[in-house]
């Protein structure tokens, strides 16, 4: 009993606008009952993509084009949802990949494809249409080769050639029991297409997606048929160290979110990954055990939450707060915070050393600590640089070497790549890191400007407040 | 803030989320630059959207038409020199400066403030229940040479923090004031001297907190405001 707006997957509270005015969406059609209908009207027209739906007026309005599509951008709307067509979003194939309507242009060895409107230098049979799809020089499946999509090659002394795209079987992992999984698998391992999450029907359930929403939402797989379980998608194999498979690159080029790797004695970013034995609040209450139920009961079972370590009373993150926590021993307070564990530092690691604060340092590293590359001194793109070789020419500003013409205390540093970060200090450290001029020692004079004054803050104090 | 009292620091502001909930505290050093502490945001280069900066109202849930009440979103963020533990944002517009919003000044390059100096902190922090936790709680506080603290922190405490003295009564800062000011008042002036970081544990008796300097990243703050 599948849906129309089973081929369709959703962006939530968006909008597809086309930047070029001259080209005209359809028109809006209020004469439907909801986006079913629209989806109904939409998927069987070859030129229609996507469409709006109006969640207020309950109208639809139809696209020829997809966020995929030239001269598009994706605006956040307090009245549309979005509905495209699977086909032409997906970065896999399904199945053998006929009706893969991606835009990879390139083969397995990286040849660009040949325009399927062009004969030359491959000349072939086949004439680009709505129905076959052949449109520009995308990969395409015309005759239903097992080995999918494929084209024709830019090379004459190769004339056509696979363009290795993925099945969506293989390209999805997940992590533990997949509770992180994001991607668009919509099938199960027996391959029977999944239930649609925002429908009741054939099967009601109480998973509204509303519930669960984040801003950018997609479709998410529907119920799972299969008695057995999760679905096709395969787990991850356990990462071994090997940064080049780091669950970090694996996980996140596969519609997983980045997996956290696992820190003990600090956090990073919110601490979903820390697994650490701190057990009191950063109050210096201590923490209840996960798996009890008093003074406060919860639903972060461990059990239920098996990839969150939730181990007895140690701080955690199990659901994205904004660091770790733990609900509290005291009946008045039911959680709190952990920011007493440090975060961890999230630099690069140091390549090289200075001398005091770095003036003369002459060395070659040109990448800030957070690993972004060095603008050039005398470069005046991305960042406009109030220090250039000419200007200072005592600081041999060469090239986008690290350097420190305005001898600043805190080491060397360049303007960097980043176009939000006009400045950064580089990835290195101090070499003398003992004999640093304490600062305890010799008095300062104290010269300050036009601040610091305020209303008399003792009258204030004493007279009772608002 | 444990252990304080209601008061008034005009240059303390509450930093909020995408919710409106109050996180953090802060400290205006500029008409559009708030100092705070790193520890209040998860990334160097998180979304802001939605964050903002909350001045002129002693009120932790201030009413939208409360008089005086500034809403000014946060643009953008610039972590501090490595160890810093400091955050400086840049705020979308220029605050009014006005009787119930004022900058706090800065101190020289380095300058070491004197044991004994009083100085004060503030926020809308946990207070434990020892203080009125809808409005801004402001503590005082007396500062105490590293050689000192270090006593009881094992030499920890590295040249770019300071301390202030334990008392008997648990008083200090708590959740929720990090990145808040500890100001001192020298030769008539409030000066922005430490910037509020968590501590193993909060208002510990007997026990030195510990800050950051913010007289060791004066040259960074101008930096980037310069830049």
């Amino acid at each position: 009993q599948r849906s129309p707006l089973n081929d369709f997957q959703v962006l939530r509270g968006t909008e597809l606008q086309h930047l070029l005015h001259t080209v005209v969406p359809g028109p809006w059609q209020e004469d439907v009952a909801d986006a079913e209908e629209c989806a109904g009207r939409c998927g069987p027209l070859l030129d229609c993509r996507a469409f709006h739906y109006n969640v207020s007026s309950h109208g639809c309005q139809l696209l020829p084009w997809t966020q995929n599509s030239p001269h598009t951008r994706l605006q956040r709307s307090g009245r549309c949802d979005l509905f495209q067509k699977k086909d032409y979003i997906r970065t896999c194939i399904m199945d053998n990949g006929v009706r893969y309507r991606g835009t990879i242009a390139t083969t397995t060895s990286g040849l660009p494809c040949q325009g399927w409107s062009h004969k030359f230098p491959n000349d072939h049979k086949y004439t680009p249409t709505l129905r076959n799809g052949l449109e520009e020089n995308f990969c395409r499946n015309p005759d239903g080769d097992p080995g999918g999509p494929w084209c024709y090659t830019t090379d004459p002394a190769v004339r056509f050639q696979s363009c290795g795209i993925k099945s969506c079987r293989e390209a999805a992992c997940i992590w533990c029991n997949g509770e992180d999984y994001r991607g668009a698998v919509d099938r199960t391992e027996s391959g029977r297409e999944c239930q649609r999450w925002d429908l009741q029907r054939p099967h009601q359930h109480p998973f509204e997606p509303g519930k669960y929403v984040k801003v950018w939402t997609t479709t998410i797989a529907g119920i799972l048929t299969a008695p057995s379980g999760p679905g096709a998608i395969p787990r991850t194999r356990r990462w071994r160290g090997n940064s080049a498979t780091s669950p970090a690159a694996v996980g996140r080029s596969q519609a997983q979110p980045r997996h956290e790797v696992t820190t003990l004695n600090c956090f990073r970013g919110k601490g979903e990954g820390y697994r650490g034995t701190a057990n009191t609040t950063t109050a210096g209450v201590p923490c209840q055990r996960w798996d009890a139920q008093s003074p406060h009961q919860h639903r972060f079972a461990p059990e239920k939450y098996e990839c969150k370590d939730l181990r007895e009373n140690f701080c955690r993150n199990p659901d994205g707060s904004e660091a770790p926590w733990c609900f509290t021993s005291r009946p008045g307070m039911r959680m709190a915070f952990c920011y007493q564990i440090r975060r961890c530092a999230d630099d690069v690691r140091t390549e090289d050393c200075y001398h005091g604060a770095g003036e003369q340092y002459r060395g070659t590293v040109s990448k800030t600590r957070k690993g972004v590359q060095c603008q050039h001194w005398s470069a005046q793109t991305p960042h406009r640089p109030q220090f250039t070789p000419t200007s200072a020419p005592h600081s041999q500003l060469e090239e986008n070497f690290c350097r420190n013409p305005d001898r600043d205390s805190h080491g060397p540093w360049c303007y960097t790549m980043d176009p939000g970060t006009p400045f950064d200090y580089c990835a290195l450290q101090r070499c003398d890191r003992d004999h640093q001029a304490s600062i305890l020692d010799p008095p300062d004079q104290v010269l300050f400007e036009k601040c610091g004054k305020r209303v008399d803050r003792l009258d204030q104090h004493r007279s009772k407040l608002r | 803030v444990v252990g304080g009292q209601p008061g008034n620091s005009p240059w303390t502001v509450s930093l909020r989320n995408r919710q409106g909930q109050h996180f953090c505290g802060g400290s205006l050093v500029k008409e559009q630059w708030v100092l705070t502490a790193r520890q209040c945001f998860s990334s160097c280069h998180m979304p802001l959207t939605g964050y903002e900066v909350w001045l002129g109202t002693l009120f932790q849930d201030p009413q939208p038409e409360e008089p005086g009440l500034q809403r000014v979103p946060v643009a953008k963020m610039v972590c501090g020199p490595s160890g810093s533990q400091l955050v400086l944002l840049k705020l979308e517009r220029s605050v009014t400066l006005n009787q119930r919003v004022a900058l706090i000044c800065l101190p020289p390059e380095r300058y070491v403030v004197p044991p004994g100096t009083q100085c004060e902190i503030a926020g809308w922090g946990e207070s434990k229940g020892t203080g009125d936790g809808t409005v801004l709680n402001v503590a005082l506080l007396n500062v105490i040479s590293n050689r000192e603290c270090n006593i009881k922190h094992r030499g920890r405490v590295r040249e770019s923090e300071m301390c202030t003295k334990g008392l008997l009564a648990p008083v200090g800062a708590c959740e929720g004031d990090y990145g808040g000011p500890l100001a001192c008042f020298t030769h008539d002036c409030w000066v922005l001297e430490g910037i509020i970081i968590p501590n193993r544990v909060c208002a510990r008796p007997r026990w030195p907190a510990v800050f950051m300097r913010v007289s060791v990243f004066v040259d960074w703050i101008h930096k980037v405001m310069r830049l």
